[in-house]
């Protein structure tokens, strides 16, 4: 099966 | 002071129908260049960011920059009482805590104004950098939605490959599997019609079909969707917002377990 990252393990808070 | 009106009022009536099945609610940043959103859904997998330059509306004046948070489901339901010929004009105070829609019908003729409660919204921005993308697929926006549609019925995921000759989604799960494959158009007369691939290297990703689902609500906005992909880094799906602006949606790509 495959996981569904989120979006904050590819772009930085700021 | 803040006053923006637009002469269609459709256009803000499809911007919220792209974004109500992702966000209930969203911080609109109104500032001298025009108005922005930006915003995660709430399980954080996708995000939403949408762009109205100030040029492009009727008339526009922001004195000074307001964030204006507010409830879509509200929002969604002042924007039904405008006609789609309504002109409309949204206005607020320097911190106020409201917003005022402001719908006039072609002849004058009937003026209504509906005055919405504006919300603190607390959303984290995240920093998105000028990427180049590896692929790069524009195709009419209709023929994509159809695509998700049609792909959902099969599985949660659809597999996006991406080569020179064309772009293949794929789907599979317990009732079987489904390819379509799109090939390059040759010769562009329209270029709403058209597939065209700007490829650096070939890519395939796997995306969840019901985000891919839920961003195809804007279709309304625009006769072509442009995919832009790279390995490893989210999905960019954009659509053109008029001669105004642009909605794009971000969503990583699933990895193995």
């Amino acid at each position: 099966s495959r996981l569904q990252p989120f979006l904050k393990d590819f772009y930085v808070p700021h | 002071m803040f006053e923006a009106r637009l002469v269609q009022s459709s256009i803000l009536k499809k911007v919220l129908e792209a974004i109500k099945d992702l966000l209930n609610e969203a911080t609109f940043d109104c500032s001298d260049s025009g108005i922005q959103l930006q915003a995660m859904d709430n399980s954080h997998v996708s995000l939403v960011s949408m762009n109205l330059r100030s040029d492009g509306f009727d008339k526009y004046r922001c004195d000074r920059n307001i964030s204006m948070g507010m409830n879509l489901g509200s929002m969604t339901k002042i924007l039904k009482c405008a006609a789609n010929e309504d002109v409309v004009t949204m206005k607020a105070q320097d911190n106020a805590d409201t917003v005022t829609f402001v719908f006039e019908s072609p002849n004058q003729e009937k003026v209504s104004d509906y005055e919405m409660k504006l919300m603190n919204l607390d959303q984290e921005h995240l920093g998105i950098p000028e990427t180049e993308y590896a692929c790069v697929v524009r195709l009419p926006a209709g023929e994509f939605a159809r695509i998700c549609r049609d792909l959902s019925q099969f599985g949660e995921s659809v597999v996006i490959s991406c080569t020179k000759e064309g772009v293949k989604f794929s789907s599979a799960g317990d009732i079987g599997s489904a390819n379509i494959k799109l090939a390059q158009t040759s010769n562009v007369d329209k270029e709403e019609l058209a597939v065209t691939v700007e490829m650096q290297e070939p890519v395939t990703l796997t995306f969840a079909s019901r985000y891919l689902n839920s961003f195809t609500k804007a279709t309304s906005l625009s006769n072509v969707v442009q995919l832009s992909m790279s390995p490893d880094v989210p999905l960019v799906v954009e659509y053109r917002i008029g001669e105004i602006g642009h909605i794009r949606y971000y969503l990583a790509p699933k990895i193995e377990d």
